[in-house]
């Protein structure tokens, strides 16, 4: 059953990269259900994620935006920062599509404070990028240039030409 | 105040290109 849900995992890897997320969607399903029976939450949060990821394509946003949220709070309970990050970012890129500016500006600070503490100055440059965007689509000018600063010095530093 | 359409957002397009190779391994 544990090389069931392995197996499962990988099928669903396949199929998201060959482009059929349907059948992503329906074996990541599965993989979930087996992370559950066996209590396995590194394996849950895996599965939410990767269901997140087939459903964007899907264009089914609000249903991935619940995956992540999932993401998120195991992510959260097996104190896992980088993946933390991660689901905020997945999150607020996600309420972007959605046009929902101040939800996706709530994630995109929660993603800027934890790479700020992770010194993972590429993740940081992200955030101050997209917060850049979400501000100057609510009219905050001000606040969108404040950001465009940022992400500019932190692109110099890391010598990020494009 | 939704002036922009999301899929014009650059950041997010770049996101989405990222996100189509990446996927968690079991």
């Amino acid at each position: 059953r544990a090389a069931q849900g392995r197996t499962y995992g990988n099928l669903g890897n396949t199929q998201y990269l060959l482009g059929n997320f349907q059948n992503a969607v329906l074996a990541h399903e599965q993989r979930l259900l087996i992370a559950k029976e066996f209590g396995d939450r590194a394996a849950e949060r895996r599965a939410y994620c990767n269901l997140g990821n087939a459903y964007i394509f899907l264009g089914q946003f609000e249903v991935a935006a619940e995956h992540y949220k999932r993401t998120l709070q195991l992510a959260r309970q097996l104190r896992d920062r980088a993946v933390e990050a991660q689901a905020c970012y997945s999150l607020g890129n996600t309420y972007t599509l959605l046009q929902d500016y101040e939800r996706a500006i709530d994630y995109h600070l929660k993603h800027l404070v934890i790479a700020q503490d992770l010194r993972d100055r590429i993740g940081e440059g992200r955030a101050c990028w997209s917060l850049g965007n979400a501000h100057t689509a609510l009219g905050n000018h001000e606040q969108a240039l404040h950001f465009a600063e940022k992400h500019l010095e932190i692109s110099k530093e890391i010598g990020d030409r494009n | 105040a939704k002036r922009m359409h999301a899929i014009q957002v650059d950041s997010v397009q770049r996101w989405m290109e990222d996100l189509r190779h990446m996927t968690e391994v079991e």
